[in-house]
């Protein structure tokens, strides 16, 4: 399973959130305006939590943060 | 499986329950307006329970917990 | 497999029945009104049962047990 | 697989078969009207009989009982 | 696979034939009016046999055998 | 695997052929006006033959012998 | 994988062909008309051969040899 | 994987391609005018050429080799 | 997986490349028009190249090459 | 899983992010317009990163960064 | 998992790119016009990418790379 994030603004964080007992972060990779990040569930990460203004495509469809 | 949170508020919390023969919180994610949480099942988490305002993007749907 | 249950009311109750040659509760987790709960079948639960006004949603379709 | 058993009138029975060379009534669960029981097929489950005024969520439909 | 039986009148018979070398039946379960019967095939049923008014639901469509 | 046989006269006959270097009939199921049987392929049936007037629910649709 | 031969005619041959490096009949099963045969790919069976006039029903569709 | 090969004159050719390093035929099954055959790929068929008028059902499509 | 290439002229060729660190022509099957080959991928085979004018019928639709 | 970045510009870049306890570049590769490249997600990449203007077509639908 | 290159132009070239830590060339195959190329993710190759003119037929639709 992986999704797409597409940042519509500088300042994106894309958190990785740790799989397992504990939950805490073990990454956040920044996005500038217009990047794209596809990411996988892995090992590692079981949960993930995004900040910014971004487009997110997944399975369930299309989710535009801004939008709500 | 997976699914995806859309904070409409702020103080939105996505909690995560015990896999096994015992059901108790193991993790709170706090979600300020506007963040994004994805988040799967796991050896750790079988069940979750969502408090405050949100979007649910699930297989069954998209929920929108105000909608009732 | 996992389905979502939406609280319509205060009170609502989501019951996990034991796996295994005996059926007895082993869990009974409340909802206030429009808390969501997101719950699979596991190891131990292979059967639940709900009880107040709620709105399910599952593969088979969403349920609003008080249309009937 | 699981299904979805939504009881109509008090007094809904759910009763599982047992599986194996012999078939008899291991469980039998009693819903009040509006109680939803979610059930696998399972281990010890591999036939279910239900008795009283219900609307079922299958894979093949949407079966009520007094439709007929 | 499972498929369901609803029974439209008193003394509908769902039998199962054995799996193996032999076919025989092991097992006559009875139904009433209205009442419904969910069965799989198992490590001991690998045929069905239907007896009295019916409707059955499969996944190859909903059969009423008084149609005909 | 399954398939659902629709007797349309008395007299039907759903007969298993075996699984394995040889090809001979097994058993021969005989069925009255409006019995169904619900039957699978199987360690010991891997071919059935028909005879009769019968209504056959398939994965590659409805047949009925007597539309030719 | 299955598929449904009706014969449309007496005299209808399904013929199977030997899986392995060597490639001849190993049963030829004689269909009446409107005898309908349901086969199996199989451990001695990977590729069939039908004469006379048949309605083939397969995962591909609904083929009638005579219609070409 | 199987398909169909409807034969649309006679003297049509349904050639097996040996599987491995090297690639050499190992059947050629001849069939008369409206003859069917159904093939697999298999353990030592992983190609196929067919030669003559034929109609060919496969996951792809129906193709027809003389429309073209 | 498997494709169909349906040769729409003489002389085509069908070239297998070898699986592994080394990428060369293991393999290439003449077709004349309108002879048809059916090719899987293999242990020996992990792409093709087509030469000549053919319509293929692939999983991602049907390609004419001549189209472009 | 894999997807397909086209190039719309000069030095669009397509980084590949560690999978593992640690995230970090492993490598990017560089695209001219108009050129393509399909990406999988392995054993070494997790997750990436895309720079400049593209077309990306996942199995989440066909994503241009620039339409925002 | 495969996709379909077809050549648009002379010169095409469709490009492996090594699975594993590191990421460089392993082959490049050239196409000339009008030819085609059916290429598979192996277990050498897990990205590709592909210089001049082309129609690419993947699962997530159909790319011409001169249409920006
Ligand atoms: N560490 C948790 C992370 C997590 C996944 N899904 C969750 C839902 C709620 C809270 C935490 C989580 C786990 O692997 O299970
Ligand atoms: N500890 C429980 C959590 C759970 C999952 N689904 C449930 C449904 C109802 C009640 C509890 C649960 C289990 O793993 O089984
Ligand atoms: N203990 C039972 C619970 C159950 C599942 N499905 C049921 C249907 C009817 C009655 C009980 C059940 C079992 O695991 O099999
Ligand atoms: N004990 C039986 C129960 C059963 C399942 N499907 C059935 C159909 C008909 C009669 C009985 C059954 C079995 O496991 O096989
Ligand atoms: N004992 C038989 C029962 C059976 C299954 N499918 C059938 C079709 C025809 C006749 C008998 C059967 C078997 O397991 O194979
Ligand atoms: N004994 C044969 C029965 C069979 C299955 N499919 C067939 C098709 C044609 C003729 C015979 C068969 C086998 O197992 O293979
Ligand atoms: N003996 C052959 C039968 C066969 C299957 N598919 C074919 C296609 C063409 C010719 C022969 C065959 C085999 O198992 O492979
Ligand atoms: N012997 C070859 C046969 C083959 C399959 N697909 C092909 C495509 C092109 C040429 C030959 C082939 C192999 O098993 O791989
Ligand atoms: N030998 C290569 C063949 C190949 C498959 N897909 C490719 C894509 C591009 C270039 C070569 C290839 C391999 O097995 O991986
Ligand atoms: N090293 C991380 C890379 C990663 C995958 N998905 C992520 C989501 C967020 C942040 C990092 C990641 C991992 O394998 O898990
Ligand atoms: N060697 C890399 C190749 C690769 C696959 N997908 C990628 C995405 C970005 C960059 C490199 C790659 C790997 O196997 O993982």
């Amino acid at each position: 399973e992986y999704f797409v994030i597409h940042a519509l603004e500088n300042g994106v964080q894309v958190i990785g959130l740790t799989r397992g007992p504990e939950t805490r972060f073990h990454h956040a990779e920044k996005l500038d305006k217009n990047e794209v990040m596809v990411a996988q569930f892995t090992e590692h990460t079981s949960a993930m939590k995004i900040r910014g203004k971004v487009c997110i495509y997944t399975k369930h469809g299309v989710i535009r943060n801004t939008d709500a």
